[in-house]
């Protein structure tokens, strides 16, 4: 069974591309068919495995802008059982020029349907925003994770997205899970984040992983050389939480 | 002689919201009257003063969407000599309904034009992307201060941001200067921070500030008091640091 698992909060900077990264990557090693859908014409999930955003074409630019296409059109092979769909940092105006069409949220619905059986995950990154690409990649999902910096003021953000969440289920995808919500960035040292990941588990309750991803450097220097985690740095305390973060995901359908 | 600086990066969490909230208590206490506005639809800027983005009115939003208004309209005072002119969320929408009209990247300029001379400073806050938002706000200032996080892949983002400067002085805002790079959220346990300094001093030269911003939980727990760090924190390193950019910043022009 195919699943399809979009990385979404507006927030800058929480793990997103992070998360899609290296959950994806463990998701892999432990079997599964991956792909990773860029939908940030920023590209940081694309130049994270070599691929250049100004120059990779075709792109999901491509499949923003047309009707028939698939992920089969545009999809790299990055690692074993792990492929990329790159976005074009033209994915911006891409976004404004498909603004009039009565099918505009559901571009990437139907890309991604269209590539049937080839993955058994799918997972989709998303720009710091409630656009119309962060949209597209709500409607094509059928579980929402959310990364939540562990740190005041993190949760504030997640109320926008979760109305977003709504007015999309109420509207064109009633079938939208909130898969989970991920606590991130977690600073051991700090006595303010074991606060914050308290306060998060009263307010999101058993939504909320039980696997917290610790702030490590490894995270940040990795995708410089071009690696995932597992690649750079496997025994690492962060990689080693995306394994049990796949594991958790893995078990939770 | 007022001056107008926009603080613009669109890679997420990089730290401009800190920046201008901090900058500009800083000036502030320096004797400056500073006005802070918001032109991120999150409105984290102006959540941090107790302001709710979900029902403040007027806000930004009315700037964009009227040609006749001034930041006078709408700002509001948040300490001696600091006053804020906040952002609604509706400003997202907002950005989308002006997009027909011909005057659209100049709104935010005609109504800090209109205001005069009641400010030393105009600090802007601009959200994670390169819309049409960040264009109102490097179309409005005449100087840019890019907060650059201190960590491998960091200066990616610098070079689209930079494009769009170049393209914004060609057609629209000649007098756009680079006031500088500022490097934030340095880790002073972390050799790879210290050696991504080095290499933002050979890329950046005299472009970057002396001040470094350093990573200090203040920073975080201050907005969540509805506090800048000189309220909360003033003997930190971190407000310490913001009160060396205020006066680096002074001694520019
Ligand atoms: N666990 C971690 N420890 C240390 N650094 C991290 C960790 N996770 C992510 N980072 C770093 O923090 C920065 C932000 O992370 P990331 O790019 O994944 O967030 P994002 O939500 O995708 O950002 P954006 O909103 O800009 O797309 C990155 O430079 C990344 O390398
Ligand atoms: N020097 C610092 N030390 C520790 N935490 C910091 C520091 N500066 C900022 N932060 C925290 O990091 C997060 C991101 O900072 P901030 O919101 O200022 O970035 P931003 O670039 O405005 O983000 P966005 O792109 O989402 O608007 C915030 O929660 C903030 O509290
Ligand atoms: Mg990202
Ligand atoms: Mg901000």
């Amino acid at each position: 069974m195919r699943r399809v698992i979009v990385v979404a909060n507006q927030k800058g900077g929480v793990g997103k591309t992070t998360t899609v990264i290296n959950l994806g990557a463990s998701l892999a090693s432990l079997g599964n068919r991956v792909a990773l859908v860029d939908l940030d014409s920023q590209g940081a999930l694309t130049a994270s495995f070599g691929l250049d955003p100004y120059k990779i074409n075709p792109s999901t630019t491509h499949l923003l802008l047309n009707n028939n296409l698939s992920l089969a059109h545009i999809i790299k092979r990055a690692r074993t059982r792990l492929h990329i769909a790159p976005a074009n940092s033209e994915l911006l105006s891409a976004e404004y020029r498909i603004l009039k069409q009565p099918n505009r949220t559901e571009k990437m619905r139907g890309a991604i349907e269209r590539s049937k059986n080839e993955f058994d995950f799918v997972l989709i990154d998303t720009p710091p925003n409630l656009g119309l690409l962060t949209v597209n990649g709500l409607v094509a999902a059928d579980e929402l994770l959310i990364p939540v910096k562990t740190e005041y003021l993190a949760m504030r953000g997640v109320r926008p997205l979760l109305e977003s969440v709504w007015l999309i289920r109420e509207r064109i995808n009633p079938g939208l899970k909130l898969l989970g919500v991920l606590p991130t960035m977690f600073n051991n040292n700090s006595v303010n984040a074991s606060t914050v990941v308290k306060e998060m588990k009263k307010v999101f309750k058993n939504k909320m992983f039980h696997t917290v991803i610790p702030i490590d450097e490894a995270a940040a220097v990795a995708p410089a050389a071009r690696q995932t985690l597992i690649d750079y740095k496997p025994n690492s305390p962060v990689a080693r939480a995306y394994m049990r973060l796949a594991e958790e995901v893995s078990n939770a359908y």
